[in-house]
């Protein structure tokens, strides 16, 4: 993986093949786990950097939208990353020590694939809907999360399209069983493009969550560590306060789950390429967003609960 | 490859409420094929369009005659994509002389 080209978009196989060697390379830390297959049958891998058992464990995900290829890119550089780091930085060094990493690089593998075949603007999933010539559901709105509220559509041919019940899409399922059976994931980060955001629950309703204040709070100082770098300048918030309304949400359903630390991040750019990034940016937007990742690590690290 | 020749993305800038739902409107009218990169929620906050060639005219002269003002983000699509297709082949050819 030290050859590997990190400034470039790449294939899923590139990409499996990517896992596979950072995972031989890196036996005593990282692991590949297949917590399912999506509909047509690809595997959902997940990279689980670890340094001992049974830890509390932090998630992020990258390319549930399969359009929106700065966040996969984003996602190899991370898990190289932090294969590299750790033993070497000790903020990094310490929260392997406490707490396990997990990281799905391609959340919707099938639109992944679709978007490099067929149709480079393809956000949903590949699955067919019964009485509809339209494919795909957004699996960003098929979590069990207010799901069908506003915000969703319950037409199929349109990009929300909610999907015929909540998590009915299996790649959303996978998640949803994993995150169950795991029963200790402490942070959770769902990671999109484009708009420069960091946002967190609700989307589904204008309640504020019990935790709000601490949760904006932590995202003032991640959005303020990710300006540092390059001067990219974020704006954060609830997500319905901030963007829009959104019903059957990932991290609203996480964060109902009772993973305290949930979140979501609109990477680059606030409109210029829009989902087509230029592959010069992946390393800039890579690198600010892992500042900013690393403070909501570390405060996950260190409160604990 | 589905091909974006000619498709552009326009930036909508709604002033108001109204404004906000007669673009919304635009999502009902399934044959202009109209893909919504940022959704119509909120006045203020921009709302990007991707329209494909056929329907460019229209879905302009609809905004212009509701009096919505609008810039163009992405003037042809498909060369965006273009250069991103080249870039990952000039990629993999380096790639592959290297190895």
């Amino acid at each position: 993986t030290d050859s590997f080209n990190y400034a470039t978009y790449h294939t899923f196989d590139e990409i499996n093949a990517f896992i596979d060697n950072l995972v031989n390379e890196n036996p005593n830390l990282v692991s590949k786990i297949q917590i399912g297959s999506s509909y047509e049958g690809r595997p959902l891998n997940v990279l689980k950097f670890s340094t001992g058992p049974n830890r509390p464990a932090f998630w992020i995900d990258t390319g549930i939208h399969s359009r929106e290829w700065v966040t996969q890119a984003s996602g190899i550089w991370f898990a190289k990353k932090i294969a590299t780091d750790y033993g070497k930085d000790a903020s990094l060094t310490n929260t392997l020590n406490n707490i396990d990493i997990l990281l799905e690089i391609v959340t919707n593998p099938d639109g992944y694939v679709y978007t490099h075949k067929s149709d480079r603007m393809w956000r949903k999933t590949r699955s067919p809907n019964s009485g509809s010539l339209c494919v795909g559901t957004d699996p960003n709105r098929n979590w069990d999360a207010g799901f069908g509220g506003p915000g969703s559509s319950s037409n199929p041919c349109t990009e929300t399209y909610r999907g015929r019940a909540a998590h009915s899409e299996p790649e959303v399922k996978a998640i949803v069983d994993f995150v169950k059976s795991h029963g200790n994931i402490k942070g959770f980060v769902s990671i999109h493009s484009y708009s420069q955001m960091l946002l967190f629950p609700y989307g589904y309703t204008t309640a504020r969550t019990p935790d709000h204040n601490e949760l904006n709070t932590v995202s003032r100082n991640a959005v303020n560590a990710l300006a540092s770098l390059y001067g990219t300048s974020y704006t954060y918030g609830s997500i319905i306060a901030t963007i829009y309304q959104a019903s059957g949400g990932t991290i609203d359903w996480t964060y109902n789950q009772g993973i305290k630390y949930s979140y979501s991040f609109e990477l680059r750019d606030t409109g210029r390429y829009g989902f087509a990034l230029p592959a010069n940016q992946i390393i800039p937007t890579a690198e600010e967003t892992w500042l900013a990742l690393t403070k909501l690590i570390e405060h996950t690290r260190d409160n604990l609960y | 490859m589905e091909n974006y020749s000619g498709q552009q993305v326009l930036r909508i800038f709604p002033t108001d409420e109204d404004q906000v739902n007669l673009v919304r409107a635009l999502e009902d009218l399934e044959h202009l094929q109209i893909d919504f990169w940022t959704s119509p929620t909120k006045v203020l906050l921009p709302i990007d369009i991707r329209v494909s060639f056929r329907n460019l005219q229209s879905v302009k002269v609809y905004l212009e005659s509701n009096n919505i003002q609008y810039s163009i983000m992405i003037h042809d699509v498909q060369s965006l994509l273009d250069e991103e297709q080249n870039e990952m082949r000039r990629n993999r050819a380096t790639e592959n002389a290297r190895s």
